[in-house]
């Protein structure tokens, strides 16, 4: 464990409390993308498979445990509760989400360290985390403003894994053979696609002014 | 071939 990868740990934690939190207290999606979260359920379910299987640490086993957690219920309260569903904007979140799976799993399937189940699911989580923001994304340019909660819970989401890129260039200089192209290439990309959401939250924040997207 | 390392990161 190095001090990057705590910070990222703590940044991803953050990010799905802020959003549990919001819904749960205002009682509130509304700016919210069902299909991300759904898609975070799934990358979560698929990354810790191993959970019972392979024990690391009580920290990474108690990490998991919140992380599938809270993704699982932020789905069951958008979908079920009685009242926060009625404020999800069904018909502004239209992402076709299913077609973001089929490749990554087209792709797992092509490229992974090794060919067994376990590693192909476990690739596959990775490539669908990448990719997961973007029917939040999208929303978010549907829907113009955005309120500083879920703006913080995006924020929180793309900094999480700018953190575990800096643990990845610890752990190559660090460690021998830790080298994991896949997972520094899917980081990379993920980081990436945050990277014009971020320009205008900063704009926003040294402007003062409310995070407008633009068109 | 490196031990089989285990998935330590989230």
């Amino acid at each position: 464990m190095n001090i990057f990868r705590l910070a990222g740990d703590m940044t991803h934690l953050a990010s799905v409390l802020v959003l549990l939190l919001k819904i749960h207290t205002i009682k509130s999606c509304a700016g919210v993308s069902l299909k991300t979260q759904e898609l975070y359920a799934i990358v979560f379910a698929t990354r810790y498979l191993d959970i019972l299987t392979s024990f690391v640490s009580i920290y990474n086993t108690l990490m998991k445990l919140i992380f599938l957690g809270s993704s699982f219920s932020i789905v069951w309260y958008m979908k079920y509760h009685k009242t926060v569903r009625r404020t999800y904007d069904r018909d502004q979140d239209t992402f076709r989400h299913w077609f973001l799976m089929l490749p990554c799993l087209l792709l797992a399937l092509l490229i992974h360290e090794k060919f067994t189940f376990f590693e192909v699911l476990w690739t596959f989580s990775l490539y669908l985390e990448a990719v997961a923001i973007l029917p939040q994304l999208v929303l978010l340019q549907r829907t113009r403003n955005i309120d500083n909660l879920t703006g913080q819970y995006i924020f929180l989401l793309g900094g999480y894994r700018g953190f575990y890129i800096l643990n990845w260039i610890y752990r190559y200089f660090t460690e021998p053979h830790y080298v994991h192209w896949i997972t520094w290439i899917a980081g990379l990309v993920q980081t990436l696609l945050y990277a014009d959401f971020f320009y205008y939250y900063f704009l926003s924040w040294k402007n003062n002014k409310k995070l407008q997207l633009p068109a | 071939r490196p031990s089989q390392i285990k998935k330590d990161e989230l």
